[in-house]
């Protein structure tokens, strides 16, 4: 899994 | 979420809906760079490349369409209306955009967060949003002319930014691990071309307000 945060923002 | 970005992101499509109903309504764009709107179609088509790969929520996977939908409305709008590309300002509107795309593009390869497909499309997006009102900012320099860039729509597009700089300083110090300096420069820069904007806005709103007083 993706542990770095995903892009979260638009 | 954080009520910044939640009102961040009613501001910024709320700017795109006032433009694109704007538009449709008085069947005009004069006033309006498509240059400036092609850039903003191509920003949120490559920076949801992640639409149907990365699920984050109902609400981030919705707001992308919307995005992508309504700006390509925009551009479908000015190129292929009868009646609206007829008013489209096409000899003042000559911004060489492209090469902002070629600039975006070649930093986005040289700085990004990890070097894959995805992440310098994403970096692009981010670096081309910054600088994809220059186009409208010239014109509008030219033009003087803010018939249908209507005082909402300035004011949506500046509370996104600002709204958007909030969020970051919320996550800056409620966050452990926040780091995103790419956006968070990047917004700097397009906040300041904002103010820019703003700034001849303001001037051709007063120049055009004077030009009506009863002679």
């Amino acid at each position: 899994a993706k542990d770095e945060v995903t892009k979260d923002e638009l | 979420m954080n009520i910044f970005r939640f009102a961040g992101d009613m501001t910024h499509l709320i700017s795109i809906l006032v433009l694109l109903l704007k538009i449709y309504a008085t069947k005009s764009c004069s006033g309006i760079s498509l240059k400036t709107q092609e850039l903003y179609a191509l920003v949120f088509l490559t920076r949801y490349l992640d639409l149907f790969t990365d699920f984050i929520s109902v609400y981030n996977t919705v707001m992308k369409l919307v995005f992508i939908a309504s700006s390509l409305a925009i551009v479908w709008c000015m190129r292929m209306h009868g009646l609206v590309k007829r008013s489209y300002d096409k000899e003042l509107d000559t911004f060489r955009h492209y090469l902002l795309v070629a600039g975006c593009f070649a930093l986005a390869v040289l700085v990004n967060e990890k070097f894959t497909f995805q992440e310098i499309f994403w970096a692009f997006s981010i670096y081309l949003e910054a600088v994809a009102i220059l186009p409208q900012l010239v014109l509008l320099q030219r033009s003087g002319n803010v018939d249908n860039l209507t005082g909402q729509y300035i004011f949506f597009l500046g509370a996104y930014r600002a709204l958007y700089l909030l969020n970051w300083i919320y996550r800056y110090f409620t966050e452990v691990r926040f780091s995103r300096w790419i956006a968070c420069v990047s917004g700097i820069v397009q906040t300041g071309l904002y103010a820019d904007f703003f700034y001849y806005y303001f001037l051709s709103w007063k120049n055009n307000a004077k030009l009506q007083l009863p002679a």
